[in-house]
């Protein structure tokens, strides 16, 4: 409870009307951002606790989820970047169902996502609009979002598992602009992913690179 | 072509109350449809085809015409189809009726002066004092249209760097609008605040309901206190007032609601409309206490905000709707957390 009483703190200093309207100083800005980012950080000591709590991993073994801050707002995670299998949670603070669509910051690729009962669910791979990537002080490899639907009961946690299954998407949702600008991400997944799956040495540059990959086959919304 | 279009419409709204100018009007479809023939008869060059006779050139002319017009799209889940063109969305459609929507947005200019009086006063971090009593608005670019099982968006962005994803999900009764707005340019050396506007039709005869702190909704009304007789120095700023989550206008059959993401100043200045503040960036101090100039930079850039609108469309007369929209309004105040934990130590099976 002192973790979660420093960011009850801080949330009190929150209260004051510059902080909620914005008419503190510059300065004084910082230092609420200073004050706010230490108390999350602090507080998230209780959710990683809990995640390996819930898994009943002994706290002085290697926990088994490793947590850190996502920035959603800047459609970026560094854990669902780097993972090719992550956990999302998620707690539902209401006391009625709720569907909430959830966007994962990723790179490109196949996923799956499964619900806690173990079934796939439908879930769609969205490239994340220019502008977004954009935001000078963002800094993340995330190129698209994957979109699904959790449904949450009332005041409930929910976990989804959800895993990356190739590093080339399935192109059966395409934004032509995205195609167009990716081109040459393209062709280096396709490449990435062949030489994944024949199990070769990426290091050499491979002669099949030109010759054996096809060609994408356009397909353009008139 | 487009753009001349566009100038036609705005010259015959501007006109609308006075007396329309025939001839001149006139002119200027002529204009459009010269240079609607001057395209035809450069894309002919470009195709390589024998020369077009003048009527051959009108012809084609016309067709490129029809379909521009023609070219329109939806989004569309199981509770809406929203209609989109080349001017961006048009309608919002209901399985019982049908709304005009536009999605527009907006930047006021500041007031800047000494601050001695009240006509000398600058917009800054306390006052929001618009230069204009109209908004500029901003003319969008589409960028891309999305669609699957999940998700639809339609993107837009402007060159004032503001950018727009309006989005429906499967399964879900209301309409995203995602922003992304800043830096906000200063280059003209003048403070800016970037507005949303949502146009429709709904008669709501200058209304509108804010929450009040999120307790219950109030009504406001344009030029008007219920108290005491109302003379306004300042027409906008004085009818800008807190949403802290919804905000909404209404007639006998529609009531839009725009549900925020955080606290945020709103308004109805014409019919059917609703505006929205995003984000300001100041270049003068009000004179009230702050000091500075409402102009926050990150690594030397003006700040970037990213945002959203929850866009609903309900019967104000059916109670089902309006409880459903009640719970929505909390839902999206209390959102559910989202922790993603890495596992790559634990498999499939173990989860």
């Amino acid at each position: 409870s002192f973790v979660l009483n420093e960011l009850k703190s801080a949330m009190g200093v929150m209260q004051h009307h510059d902080a909620i309207t914005g008419t503190e100083k510059q300065h004084v800005a910082h230092d609420y951002e200073r004050l706010l980012d230490a108390a999350v950080e602090d507080a998230l000591i209780v959710a990683r606790q809990a995640f390996n709590k819930i898994a009943q991993r002994d706290a002085l073994k290697q926990p088994l989820f490793s947590y850190d801050r996502c920035r959603f707002n800047e459609s970026s995670c560094p854990t669902s970047e780097n993972s090719r299998q992550f956990v999302v949670t998620i707690y539902n603070p209401v006391g009625w169902m709720v569907m909430e669509p959830i966007h994962v910051p990723v790179l490109d690729g196949t996923y799956e996502v499964y619900a806690p009962n173990g079934e796939k669910i439908t879930s769609q791979l969205v490239d994340i609009p220019e502008p977004v990537k954009k935001i000078p002080t963002r800094k993340s490899k995330a190129s698209h979002e994957l979109v699904f639907i959790a449904k949450l009961h009332p005041l409930g946690v929910k976990s989804f598992y959800i895993k990356k299954t190739s590093k080339i998407s399935k192109r059966d949702v395409v934004n032509t602009n995205e195609y167009y600008g990716n081109i040459n991400d393209y062709w280096k997944n396709l490449h990435d992913n062949f030489v994944e799956i024949h199990n070769l040495d990426d290091t050499v540059d491979h002669k099949f690179k030109r010759e054996q990959i096809p060609l994408p086959i356009m397909k353009v919304d008139a | 072509k487009v753009n001349i279009e566009k100038d036609i419409n705005a010259d015959i709204l501007k006109d609308k109350d006075d007396n329309v100018d025939v001839e001149e009007l006139e002119r200027i479809i002529k204009e459009t449809k010269l240079e609607t023939i001057g395209k035809a008869r450069s894309l002919d060059k470009k195709l390589n085809y024998p020369n077009l006779n003048e009527e051959e050139l009108r012809m084609l002319a016309d067709e490129a015409l029809v379909v521009e017009r023609a070219d329109e799209d939806y989004l569309e889940n199981e509770y809406m189809k929203i209609r989109m063109d080349n001017t961006g969305v048009t309608h919002m459609i209901l399985p019982d009726r049908t709304t005009n929507l536009k999605v527009q947005l907006h930047y006021w200019t500041g007031c800047y002066g000494n601050n001695t009086n009240t006509h000398e006063r600058s917009s800054g971090a306390y006052i929001f004092r618009p230069q204009t009593t109209v908004p500029y608005a901003m003319t969008y670019r589409n960028s891309g249209t999305v669609k699957g099982p999940i998700v639809q968006e339609y993107r837009a962005e402007t060159k004032e760097n503001a950018a727009s994803v309006l989005r429906i999900y499967s399964g879900l009764n209301y309409f995203v609008h995602d922003f992304v707005v800043g830096p906000i340019p200063i280059e003209d050396k003048v403070g800016k605040e970037y507005v949303v506007r949502y146009d429709t039709n709904v008669v709501n005869n200058g209304e509108f309901y804010t929450d009040s702190n999120g307790r219950q909704m109030l009504k406001r009304k344009l030029n008007e206190r219920p108290q005491w007789n109302l003379t306004l120095e300042e027409p906008i700023a004085g009818y800008y007032y807190p949403v802290t989550n919804k905000i909404s206008i209404q007639d006998e059959q529609t009531r839009i609601s725009i549900l925020t993401d955080r606290s945020e100043g709103g308004s109805s200045l014409e019919e059917g409309n609703i505006e929205l503040m995003l984000h300001r960036r100041l270049l003068h101090d009000d004179a009230f206490g702050v000091g500075e100039a409402l102009d926050e930079v990150a690594e030397g850039k003006g700040l970037v905000m990213r945002g959203h609108h929850k866009l609903l469309n309900i019967n104000p007369k059916n109670a089902v709707e309006v409880i459903a929209e009640r719970k929505l309004v909390i839902q999206t105040h209390l959102q559910p957390i989202v922790f993603v934990s890495n596992s790559d130590n634990v498999d499939f099976d173990t989860w």
